[in-house]
């Protein structure tokens, strides 16, 4: 465990405990996606499937099992949630998991690192984590609205992004035989399509400013 | 050994 990998966790975690604090206090869940949260929840599922099988650390376990609860809990207040759910912008939130499900599940099956149930499970959950804030970002430009939930969830998980790239090189320069260039690529593509939302995030903020200013 | 894999990143 590195400085920068701890970072990276609890970053990524702070970003899903954020959000479902956040929907659990103010009761809305506006300008989030559902897609996104249920694609993150069955990354979350496919990933950790070694659960109960692999014991890796406590820290490891317990973090697995916060990101299983908080991930499937977010999914659960948006979907059946009585005053949650009307804030759910449902009629713009139309991306389908399935485009994303599909060719992540067949990239899985040919590029793993070996083929076996789990490993495939866990290069599919890889593929999905990269695209998963598609349906997301989609949401962000139809609406082209942000507020303060949306923002500081984004910028978490950029946060969680960037240190996860550093984690990687520090462990390449540090670590005998650290290779792995399926977590490489797929995380490299999760933070580019990061630096796009980042990009649309300040663009809509500026935007914003902008009107408040007098004609 | 070899045949394992161990993802231990999150």
């Amino acid at each position: 465990m590195n400085i920068f990998r701890l970072a990276g966790d609890m970053t990524h975690l702070m970003s899903v405990l954020v959000l479902l604090l956040k929907i659990h206090t103010i009761k809305s869940c506006a300008g989030i996606s559902l897609k996104t949260q249920e694609l993150y929840a069955l990354v979350f599922a496919t990933r950790y499937l070694d659960i109960f099988t692999d014991f890796i650390s406590v820290y490891n376990t317990i973090m697995k099992l916060i990101f299983l609860g908080s991930s499937f809990s977010i999914v659960w207040y948006m979907r059946r949630h009585k005053l949650v759910r009307r804030s759910y912008d449902k009629e713009q939130d139309t991306f389908r998991h399935f485009f994303l499900v599909l060719p992540c599940l067949l990239l899985a099956l040919v590029m793993n690192e070996k083929f076996t149930f789990k490993e495939v499970m866990w290069a599919f959950s890889l593929y999905l984590e990269a695209v998963a804030i598609l349906p997301q970002l989609v949401l962000l430009q139809r609406t082209k609205n942000i507020d303060n939930l949306t923002g500081q969830y984004v910028f978490l998980l950029g946060a969680y992004r960037a240190f996860y790239i550093f984690n990687w090189i520090y462990r390449y320069f540090t670590e005998p035989h650290y290779v792995h260039w399926i977590t490489w690529i797929s995380g490299l593509v999760q933070t580019l399509l990061y630096a796009d939302f980042f990009y649309y995030y300040f663009n809509s903020w500026k935007n914003n400013v902008k009107l408040h200013l007098p004609a | 050994d070899q045949e394992r894999v161990v993802h231990d990143e999150l």
